[in-house]
């Protein structure tokens, strides 16, 4: 409980950092292997030549998402959490100690890949994203209501598969809902790009408001 | 800690117990929407003929999963964790009370959807089977390690999807043994049914080991 409250201040306190410095921050949750870096990484190559733009990925163990990411060709950090299945709000601070906030326009972080306890930790961010694959079935929502209930935006990933797998879409849409009435969904396949550009017409018009 | 410690202490009593009541435990693990369920169900109904077998499935919501299992026409219980991200050894030990162990002669369970808490809680089974779909990628072995170290037998599955998602079987092997050097890995498709009879024929070998 002490672990949690001690979050949340330094949560908030993070997020006043980051709106003074124009920062915009979202966070990417969803479970193993949906597909954060993937979508990550395209996010970030279409957005490095706008924007000033950095990122941050959790994971329990390697480097290899931060890699990845930065292919993007823009600074990434890797946080390495050791046993620790959720990033905290200490962890992002800590690791945004050599990067000045009034240098950037937006952050991304991926937290490690855990569809339960990062929905109880604040990371200071104005966006909180959810992901879930055509390839998990569609009651991921009903089955973990409070990451999706916690969000922002859901975003069903890997949706070239979508035939291959017999997605039900409508099925899915309808567990979202049920869980998180009219949340905003988006459809992306990271591989192909379909529903990118919806995407990131959404995140630019953030960047917008935020400021 | 305090919690660790009591969880081994009961987990150690439940594993007596199961020994001298001559039941056969085995536990699953595997983030959201691997195929715990789906391999689960076929593995049920394969083998209810010739034996008692029941199973218990834990989730932090929904009896989605339990009635899934039943279609097995064995008996089934729900564990509803509510908020939390792993099964526990008395979450186990409640859900026996009606079940006479005598009467049984296995018990499979289903962990919640999670790659990295349930490493750390005993549940007094006999085999501990960690699974990880062709979809998810290959690396999830090196980057959540623990779960696989701590586990005895890997599964891969969805294999009838490999060349869909260009599916790298020899790069996920050498993940596995990286973390867990000589570990034995199956590769099933609980769709297909390809690789469901190795599995099967393992599992029953480990029925005689533990008698
Ligand atoms: N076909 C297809 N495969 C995808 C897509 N996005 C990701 N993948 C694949 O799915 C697997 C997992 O993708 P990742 O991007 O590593 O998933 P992740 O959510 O970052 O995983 P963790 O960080 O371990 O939680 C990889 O093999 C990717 O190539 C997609 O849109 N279509
Ligand atoms: N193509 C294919 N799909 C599968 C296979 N096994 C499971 N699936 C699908 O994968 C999705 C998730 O399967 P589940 O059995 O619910 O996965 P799970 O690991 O039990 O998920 P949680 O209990 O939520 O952690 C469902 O849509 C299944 O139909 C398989 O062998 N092949
Ligand atoms: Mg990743
Ligand atoms: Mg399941
Ligand atoms: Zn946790
Ligand atoms: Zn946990």
């Amino acid at each position: 409980q002490n672990v949690l409250k001690h979050n949340d201040v330094l949560a908030r306190e993070l997020r006043i950092r980051f709106q003074k410095a124009g920062v915009f921050v979202a966070s990417f949750v969803s479970s193993p292997g949906s597909g954060k870096t993937a979508f990550l990484e395209k996010t970030l190559t279409k957005l490095r030549s706008q924007y000033r733009i950095t990122a941050l990925v959790g994971d329990l163990a390697t480097a290899n998402d931060a890699a990845r990411l930065a292919r993007a060709e823009v600074p990434v950090k890797q946080i390495v959490t050791g046993t620790i299945c959720h990033l905290e709000a200490q962890m992002v601070s800590d690791s945004l100690q050599d990067w000045d906030l009034n240098e950037l326009d937006c952050l991304f972080i991926e937290n490690v890949g855990n569809l339960v306890c990062p929905s109880s930790y604040d990371l200071g961010e104005a966006l909180r994203v959810v992901l879930m694959s055509t390839t998990e079935g569609e009651d991921k929502p009903l089955k973990y209501p409070t990451i999706f209930n916690t969000a922002d935006v859901a975003v069903i990933t890997k949706m070239d598969l979508a035939e291959a797998v017999e997605f039900d879409l409508k099925a899915a849409h309808a567990s979202i809902q049920a869980v998180r009435p009219a949340m905003q969904v988006f459809e992306v396949s990271s591989k192909t790009g379909e529903g990118m550009d919806k995407w990131l017409e959404f995140l630019q018009a953030k960047f917008v408001d935020g400021q």
